[in-house]
């Protein structure tokens, strides 16, 4: 464990966070991929799945437990709760979860460093969670004009994976024999898709600007 | 093979 990993998860964690209480405070959900949300559930679920088995630390266990149940929290309110679920964009939220999911899936079975079942289910969400952000940022594409928290969110989510990114480096360069090939590239690919939100996130805030995305 | 084992990262 190092400082840039530990950041990496605070920064997440921050970010979920940041999200849950925005729809709790507004009873709002605009702007909001559900898409998202339930493919993250979905790599939580299937990264975390041996829980049960597999025990690292209390730190690992405690978040593995806070990212699955805060992550359906938030897609239970988008769902379920009265008021929060008639603010949901559906009419923009409208990536196919086919998309991405079955690619993944293949590329899990093609790829994976051991043919079994735990093994390719976690290597299922490493990949998935390489493009889960892709229909929040769809959905900030079409709506434009992007609320303050939601930008946020984007941005400590974009933040939490440039820490682990840091944090590789880290390990490349003080644990002899550390690798993990398929994680740093699927990790590579998932930062890069935020680049350019963040190119626009960093020009509205120092020009102390709304958040505007171009067409 | 550390790779295998490298689930410490959450």
């Amino acid at each position: 464990m190092n400082l840039f990993r530990f950041a990496g998860d605070i920064l997440h964690l921050l970010s979920i966070l940041v999200l849950l209480l925005k729809i709790h405070a507004t009873k709002s959900c605009a702007g909001i991929s559900l898409k998202t949300q339930e493919l993250y559930l979905a790599v939580f679920i299937t990264r975390y799945l041996d829980l049960f088995w597999n025990f690292h630390s209390l730190y690992n266990s405690v978040f593995k437990v806070v990212y699955i149940g805060t992550t359906s929290m938030i897609v239970w309110y988008m769902r379920r709760h009265r008021n929060v679920k008639l603010t949901y964009d559906r009419d923009h939220d409208t990536f196919r979860y086919l998309f991405l999911v079955a690619p993944c899936a293949v590329l899990s079975l093609l790829i994976n460093a051991r043919y079994n079942l735990f093994e390719i289910l976690w290597t299922f969400s490493i990949y998935l969670e390489a493009v889960a952000i892709l229909p929040q940022l769809v959905l900030l594409q079409r709506t434009k004009n992007v609320d303050n928290l939601t930008g946020n969110y984007v941005f400590l989510l974009g933040l939490y994976r440039a820490f682990y990114i840091l944090n590789w480096v880290y390990r490349f360069a003080t644990e002899p024999g550390y690798s993990a090939w398929l994680v740093w590239i699927s990790g590579l690919i998932q930062t890069g898709l935020y680049l350019d939100f963040f190119y626009y996130y960093v020009q509205a805030w120092k020009q102390s600007k709304k958040l505007q995305l171009p067409s | 093979r550390k790779e295998l084992e490298a689930k410490d990262e959450l």
